[in-house]
């Protein structure tokens, strides 16, 4: 999991970085 | 195959599906198509490109490594949003989106490709081969560029963008998968709508094998991208440890 933390946070934030 | 699964699938569930599938790529693109229309015809003047190819190599390729972990991030907000996707576990979500997402940055580039000038979009401005020279990557230019053209060629619609580039997210081939299973009937799905897409616009019977053709290229390219990287991370390993962690996350092995 460690390896793929940003992967992980952004599959499980609501609130993206994509500012739509 | 296709017949006997239309049997099993009902027509209005796979309308829904293309609705979804399309409303997830329009509000998860870059840029609307409106955007693209306006930049259309701004380029790079002489100067600016003769700016960027003065770059070092390695500044160039963060560069492209910042641009590309941007786009990135639009990339798994569809995938979030497809219908599906979050109901698989976590592990295949990963290995879909770290195989899949520069397959679906190659297909929604032609979104920014100008086939008319051989340009496309980098940074807010159109860029032709010339600006990427002092990546070092010709080969792996020169085949992005001859893939643009060919994809442009077929003058995809949004709708079939959007089902194509979900439709290649979720391959049920990627390694490691461990519910391909349910991987393989999403994208059965998918397939089943983009073939009603294309039928309801142009009835044209070849096209989705058309479209399906230029796969063998994208994979040539995925790999020319990582065997790049891979080269590029043992002659300056200290300039790939500053690359985007998203970046790294995605392609390092």
């Amino acid at each position: 999991k460690e390896k793929h933390k940003i992967l992980h946070r952004l599959l499980q934030d609501s609130s993206s970085p994509v500012d739509l | 195959e296709g017949g006997h699964l239309a049997s099993d699938v009902s027509r209005i569930e796979i309308e829904r599906l293309a609705q979804n599938v399309v409303k997830s790529h329009l509000e998860t693109s870059q840029y609307t198509s409106e955007e693209l229309k306006r930049l259309a015809w701004i380029l790079y003047s002489q100067e600016d490109i003769r700016n960027m190819q003065s770059k070092s190599c390695e500044a160039m390729w963060h560069e492209c490594t910042v641009q590309i972990s941007n786009a990135i991030q639009y990339v798994v907000e569809f995938a979030k949003r497809v219908d599906g996707f979050m109901d698989l576990c976590q592990n295949d979500q990963i290995i879909l989106l770290k195989a899949g997402c520069l397959e679906v940055l190659l297909i929604r580039m032609i979104r920014a490709f100008n086939p008319l000038n051989n340009t496309v979009l980098f940074a807010g401005k159109y860029a032709g081969v010339q600006m990427f020279k002092s990546l070092g990557c010709d080969d792996l230019i020169n085949a992005i560029f001859e893939l643009g053209r060919n994809l442009c060629r077929l003058q995809l619609s949004d709708e079939e963008i959007a089902l194509f580039t979900a439709a290649v997210l979720l391959s049920p081939d990627r390694p490691w998968l461990s519910e391909s299973k349910k991987v393989q009937k999403l994208q059965d799905k998918i397939y089943l709508a983009l073939q009603h897409e294309i039928q309801k616009k142009s009835g044209n019977e070849d096209r989705l094998s058309k479209i399906i053709s230029k796969l063998p290229l994208m994979k040539t390219i995925c790999n020319l991208h990582l065997d790049k990287l891979e080269f590029f991370r043992l002659v300056h390993p200290e300039v790939a440890t500053n690359f985007p962690p998203l970046y790294k996350e995605v392609f390092n092995s």
